[in-house]
């Protein structure tokens, strides 16, 4: 009869929605783990978890999409909403200061940085602003040297000398140079000399850009640490480092989402030649593995 | 008094995100998820208002239960090994903390008496060589060292050659970051490890990473064989889940925790510190 079939037909897709509603809940569970293995921040994984999820059973699957590819899509498009509008840094004359924690690779990034605009025709100059570290002037004068580029430094740098330096530097290169990018030391949110060293060298350098460098393998402390250098210096740019290696990056979801500002530029090798400009699909597709 | 057996999937759920806020690999999250599971029906207290305390002597109990014998007490070793020079290698990826962990260790032995040379097996990065120099000057430590480009294996070889010769305690040989996954760079170490024949090859990780320490470590084990690791950085906070992680899942016990960029700050590695930092 029609009111039996009525009801044959109604179970049954009673039953998809189960089967549905389930496997969703499978495949959520999994992209959460794969988001936490990616080094996302706890918080924001759950935050994410919990959006898909609510979006997947009630959104619509586009016509002839599979469970996973509905949910695919809808984690495709909050990771592309996490990182926000893409942008690259103008080629036009400017202030670049790099900040970051310890090891990232902002002084081999201030090197790649100067062969890629000078590729594009401009001048840049590089000035040694970190005086902590032991061979600090000899690697980045180095790297200039590699780049063939106007240097500014001080092998004598005393620890209190940072701001002086940046100002004597920005001064004698910027009439010689279109761009002049400032490499400061290593440093962390609790170390409170060295914040006040980095808002010092903010307040000299006026940058038109303040890049936190960060590292792909960094995983929970992404967050914090991103949060407190923009507070210090209002980040405007994020430069992830080492992709070349096994790490998913999530952290620099957070870097993003704490600074509100997004990833320009990627490094991808130890060499001065290995950065690239941001690729979010390649990124995304890595992240989730 | 009990915990709800209702209660018991909420609750295992919390400790795991506990750990995983902390940077502990999501794989040994997972493992110590799965010894509270076993654990938590066993608990008995006389109130319910100390289930929490309970729950966390447990998570504590399981946590340093997996760290049992993961210390690896480098003075002792130095000590109960008489052969001379020792020759330890320290090996990474990029930027973890070697070059400095090296100067640490030196001035260190400096303190207990024994004597250093370095080895300047960073032949390739942007004053890399002058880096361990100057730390070398600062501490009145010997560095050997070849001109830039040159063969890192030849100047650990030479380095040993002139502990022996000079009578020293130890050989501190450092290498150049490298990403694990480059096997070209990883073949490079593994030619450093024939030639200089360490007693002991250190991995430094950085406690700022999160599931890629794991990573990291195995491969670094696979190449060269790794007796020990260092964790730095840890005094950024950094809750060093990844020391449980690379202590647990490679099994390989760790030797001191770096707390700074000073001459002193590095600390023999501590279960109980450590755990107390997860907890904070
Ligand atoms: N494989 C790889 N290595 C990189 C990349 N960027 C930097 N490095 C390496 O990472 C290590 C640290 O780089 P540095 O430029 O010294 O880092 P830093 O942030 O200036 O370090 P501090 O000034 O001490 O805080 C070096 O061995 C670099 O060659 C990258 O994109 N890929
Ligand atoms: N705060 C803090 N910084 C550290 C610690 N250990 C190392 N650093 C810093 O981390 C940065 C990198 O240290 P290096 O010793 O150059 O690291 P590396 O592994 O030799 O680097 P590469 O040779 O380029 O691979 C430097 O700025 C160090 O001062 C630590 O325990 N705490
Ligand atoms: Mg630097
Ligand atoms: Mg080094």
């Amino acid at each position: 009869s029609l009111s039996e079939n009525l009801r044959d037909t109604l179970a049954k897709v009673a039953n998809a929605n189960r089967v549905d509603e389930d496997l969703i809940e499978e495949i959520v569970r999994e992209i959460q783990r794969a988001l936490l293995q990616a080094d996302v921040n706890v918080k924001l994984a759950l935050q994410m978890t919990r959006s898909i999820k609510e979006r997947a059973l009630e959104e619509e699957p586009a016509a002839g999409a599979s469970p996973r590819e509905h949910v695919i899509r809808i984690v495709h498009d909050e990771l592309v909403q996490v990182l926000g509008e893409s942008r690259e840094i103008e080629l036009k004359p400017q202030t670049i200061m790099l900040v970051g924690l310890y090891g990232q690779g902002k002084t081999t990034t201030a090197g790649k940085l100067a062969q890629y605009f000078q590729q594009r025709g401009l001048q840049v100059g590089l000035v040694a602003a970190d005086v902590h570290r032991p061979a600090a002037y000899d690697q980045l004068q180095q790297i200039s040297d590699q780049v063939d580029a106007p240097f500014y430094g001080d092998k004598e740098a005393g620890d209190d000398d940072a701001a002086k330096i940046v100002d004597e530097g920005l001064a004698e290169l910027r009439d010689r140079t279109d761009i002049q990018i400032v490499d400061t030391s290593g440093r962390h949110s609790l170390e409170d000399d060295l914040i006040q060293e980095m808002e010092d060298v903010f307040e000299v350098a006026d940058p038109d850009e303040k890049i936190l460098v960060i590292d792909a393998t960094v995983g929970q402390q992404a967050g914090p640490q991103a949060e407190a250098f923009n507070d210090a210096v209002d980040v405007s740019g994020v430069i992830l480092t080492k992709i070349d290696g096994s790490a998913k990056g999530g952290g620099a979801l957070s870097a993003v989402s704490e600074t509100g500002a997004p990833i320009v530029f990627v490094g991808t090798g130890e060499d001065l030649a290995d950065i690239e400009t941001f690729d979010a699909e390649r990124f995304i597709s890595r992240l989730l593995g | 008094y009990q915990i709800d057996p209702e209660r018991v999937e909420d609750l295992l759920w919390d400790l795991e995100l506990v750990l995983l806020e902390a940077d502990v690999a999501q794989e040994v999250a997972r493992e110590l998820r799965d010894e509270m599971e076993r654990r938590l029906p066993r608990i008995r207290v006389d109130a319910k208002s100390e289930v929490p305390q309970a729950v966390e002597s447990e998570l504590t109990s399981a946590i340093r239960s997996l760290l049992e014998g993961r210390s690896f007490k480098f003075d002792e070793w130095l000590l109960t090994e008489d052969e001379r020079p020792l020759t330890v290698m320290f090996v990474g990826v990029n930027g973890t903390g070697k070059t400095t962990t090296i100067a640490r260790v030196a001035h260190r032995m400096k303190e207990l008496g024994f004597s250093s040379v370095l080895a300047a097996g960073d032949t390739y990065r942007a004053g890399a060589i002058e880096q361990l120099k100057q730390h070398g000057d600062k501490l009145g430590v010997r560095v050997v060292n070849h001109e830039p480009g040159s063969d890192a294996a030849a100047v650990a070889f030479d380095a040993i050659d002139h502990a022996e010769s000079r009578k020293k305690d130890l050989v501190l040989v450092d290498t150049a970051g490298r990403m694990q996954t480059d096997s070209n760079l990883m073949d490079e170490l593994a030619k450093i490890d024939r030639v200089a024949d360490p007693d002991l090859t250190i991995f430094v990780g950085d406690s700022l990473a999160g599931n890629d320490a794991i990573e990291q470590a195995k491969e670094f084990d696979k190449a060269v064989g790794v007796d020990a690791s260092v964790l730095t950085k840890v005094d950024t906070d950094a809750k060093g889940g990844a020391a449980l992680s690379i202590a647990h899942a490679v099994g390989k016990p760790v030797a001191y925790l770096g707390v700074g960029e000073g001459y002193d700050d590095l600390i023999p590695f501590d279960p109980d510190w450590m755990i107390e930092r997860i907890f904070e």
